[in-house]
């Protein structure tokens, strides 16, 4: 079947299942109206609000474009301002365009991702012991504080010492 | 689960609007996915026999339906829109897509156990539909629905290669299933899948090449289908269309995997009609990524000592298949070996490259072209690998060219000799084909044409040789490098006395064409 | 004769591969390249 085409040319139509030239013709006379169009194949590329919900028309009311252009998020790593909007575009647009550029950026700003903490850290300093498993030190991490009495509840960045990240974990 | 028709649908299709609404939730998608799916199984829908054959063929006609719906509502589907009408298709993609990625397998079966049977299904309802439906048959959300899976089985983890080539693989099967000579009305559509940026390419790349021989039959079911169409050069909008979109996916292969095109050339020149020469000509202009072609016209270029010229050129394509299939390699080694003149070998040859009256008019010839192409490149490999044997030993002097030499000689004189103008011109068109970048293979067949033009007795053969070259030259780009060497040579070399045949200035404009011609060669 | 294959819309002379950017054999617009990127599992 993957070998020479067949002993005549058109060989196979004369095998089961296979329709004559003129047949062939009409359908694809047919086919021609029904081709795919360039939108077919586009996936739901707006992003869909599970939840939409009804805000003024003025309001932005889809996606600028911008936020598909992986230069807007380096200009955001640059500002540290723009860092905790890395973080936000991180954990609030999973399975996006967006969320992929935002931990690229993060990794170009030096955080690392473990795995089973979900949690972004940077060095805060050189790593006081380092093999090849993991590395101990002080370190940075992104984090929700969430405390009723504290008015400043959200995310937030902390100092974590003596901490073991096991490279096991490193995404 | 009910196996009969109407209660089955009944019960499958609240299950299918239950995961439309999974598919809505927000966060916790994944779990609710999961435990779906589990449900699914042990329901026992899961377990890949006949009950799930009719489970997947269910919602795929909900899905399919659905779309209808859509779409008859507005006809004129504004883009937006578009999106709506896929909402089934794009809703039971993504379910086919969760089972194999969630469905719980025994102990050494592959995740991807369904996924061929899904497809099977998936074929024959588009078989079914096609055939049921003829004109009115829409390709549109089988197209969505094959687009959704290359996308997301595009982006399963690439470690696992192998589970990428099954996947490939499992398509091109689904792909060649869905021919255009099998389901006519889904040409368009089909066309697009196989080149497709998430299938084509993957197919070509990686996988130790494991996906060649799939895209090869690909396309020559494509081939196979528009030969008829192609054969006279006018063809009607339609067809155009369809050929137009065929040079873009060539163009696209000569770009990114010449290499493929190499390889496989010789079966391509099989199925490509003898009138579409530029379709050809970009199969046979393909040449290695790391190969550097001397151009053409450098004034005394010596070619016989380019390193490249004693390389044999990669051939995956069958090329001895149709003469064992016509039980005649047996006789052409016989007479390579012995050179048997007594032998009825070379005079019956003629008679077996016609083919049966009953064949004739479907073919759009007398003569069997594959059969002729298969004699011509076997005996030109048998010659080659004699000839290189022989330069190894050099201690045989040149005149004792051994046997196989002069009889592969003999046979295309003796086709040369005894066929009719359109026997010749297919048979030259075979040797014409071998003319393609550097190699062992374009060395030897561009000097056995010279020899031909020399050896002919009528101008008419010299002029079918010319015309055989000259016609592949004045289409359009682009021209393969060793058809350029060899009309240069002919043209060149006061030997052949090329100008001073009379068929050069047979009429002024074939006289300024020559001239022409000759110019754009420098 | 053929056709001038510079007019079909696709970039012959380009030195980056043309299927990343292969729409479809019915056009001449490339494709507008859908961001190609993977997330990994633990991202979610």
């Amino acid at each position: 079947d993957l070998g020479a085409v067949g002993d005549s040319i058109g060989g196979a139509a004369n095998s089961g299942g296979m329709h004559d030239h003129l047949y062939n013709l009409q359908m694809l006379e047919a086919a021609f109206s029904k081709r795919p169009s360039s939108h077919d194949s586009e996936r739901a590329k707006s992003y869909t609000p599970r939840h939409p919900t009804v805000t003024p028309s003025s309001y932005p009311q889809a996606q600028a474009p911008i936020v598909n252009n992986p230069a807007f998020w380096e200009r955001l790593g640059l500002d540290t301002l723009g860092t905790d909007t890395l973080f936000f575009a991180f954990y609030h647009q999973p399975n996006t365009y967006q969320q992929y550029l935002a931990a690229k950026e993060l990794k170009k700003q030096s955080w690392r991702y473990h795995r089973k903490y979900n949690t972004w850290f940077q060095r805060h300093e050189e790593p006081k012991i380092a093999t090849d498993e993991f590395e101990k030190g002080t370190y940075v991490y992104f984090d929700f504080h969430v405390s009723n009495e504290d008015p400043n509840q959200g995310w937030c960045q902390r100092i974590k010492a003596d901490f073991t990240f096991e490279y096991g974990f490193l995404e | 689960m009910e196996p009969d028709a109407s209660n089955f649908q009944k019960q499958v299709s609240p299950l299918f609007a239950e995961w439309y609404q999974i598919c809505e939730v927000s966060s916790g998608f994944d779990n609710a996915c999961m435990r779906f799916v589990l449900q699914l199984h042990q329901s026992g829908l899961l377990r890949g026999d006949d009950i799930t054959d009719r489970f997947f063929r269910v919602l795929l006609e909900i899905s399919v339906s659905h779309f209808g719906e859509v779409v008859q509502q507005s006809p004129k589907q504004p883009p937006h829109l578009i999106q709506t009408s896929f909402l089934a298709i794009d809703s039971y993609a993504k379910l086919v897509y969760s089972i194999l990625k969630h469905c719980p397998v025994d102990q050494g079966t592959s995740k991807l156990f369904l996924l061929p049977k899904i497809l099977v299904v998936t074929v024959r309802s588009i078989q079914k539909d096609a055939d049921e439906k003829k004109e009115e048959f829409n390709p549109r959300p089988y197209y969505r629905l094959f687009i959704n899976w290359l996308l997301d089985f595009g982006s399963l983890d690439p470690v696992h290669d192998g589970i990428n080539f099954q996947v490939l693989s499992a398509f091109a099967n689904a792909f060649h299933a869905l021919q255009p000579l099998k389901v006519p009305a889904f040409s368009f559509a089909w066309l697009e899948l196989v080149s497709h940026r998430t299938f084509m390419p993957k197919l070509l790349a990686g996988n130790s090449q494991k996906g060649w021989p799939l895209l090869h039959r690909l396309l020559v079911d494509l081939f196979q289908f528009m030969e008829p169409f192609l054969r006279n050069a006018e063809m009607g909008e339609l067809i155009r269309f369809l050929y137009k979109g065929t040079l873009r996916v060539l163009l696209v292969l000569l770009h990114d995997f010449p290499e493929f095109l190499c390889d496989y050339h010789f079966s391509f020149c099989d199925v490509i009609p003898p009138s579409c020469i530029q379709m050809r000509n970009i199969i046979l202009s393909a040449f290695p990524r790391n190969m550097r072609l001397p151009d053409p016209s450098t004034p005394n270029l010596k070619i016989d000592l380019l390193e490249e010229m004693s390389q044999a050129p990669r051939i995956l394509s069958d090329v001895d298949a149709v003469l064992k299939a016509k039980q005649m390699k047996a006789d052409v080694d016989e007479y390579l070996r012995t050179r048997q003149q007594s032998s009825p070998f070379l005079s019956e040859l003629k008679q077996r490259f016609l083919l049966p009256p009953s064949e004739v008019t479907h073919a759009g010839t007398c003569y069997n072209v594959p059969l002729i192409n298969s004699l011509v490149l076997y005996v030109g490999i048998q010659a080659v690998q004699l000839l290189q044997a022989r330069n190894r030993s050099q201690s045989q002097p040149v005149s004792s060219d051994p046997l196989a030499i002069k009889a592969a000689l003999d046979i295309f004189q003796t086709l040369m000799r005894d066929l009719d103008t359109e026997g010749r011109y297919l048979f030259l068109n075979a040797i014409a084909n071998q003319l393609r970048y550097p190699n062992t293979q374009t060395h030897y067949f561009s000097v056995v044409l010279l020899y031909l033009f020399t050896d002919a007795h009528q101008e008419i053969a010299q002029e079918q040789i010319t015309r055989v070259l000259l016609e592949r030259l004045i289409v359009n780009r682009p021209h393969p490098w060793g058809l350029l060497i060899t009309f240069i040579e002919l043209i060149k070399n006061p030997g052949y006395n090329f100008w001073n045949r009379s068929f050069t200035r047979c009429a002024p404009e074939i006289e300024k064409l020559f001239e022409s011609v000759s110019r754009s060669c420098g | 004769l053929g056709i001038d294959l510079t007019t079909l819309g696709l970039n012959l002379n380009s030195s980056e591969n043309l299927h990343k950017t292969f729409a479809s054999p019915w056009s001449e617009e490339p494709a507008k390249g859908e961001p190609e990127f993977t997330i990994p599992e633990c991202y979610h």
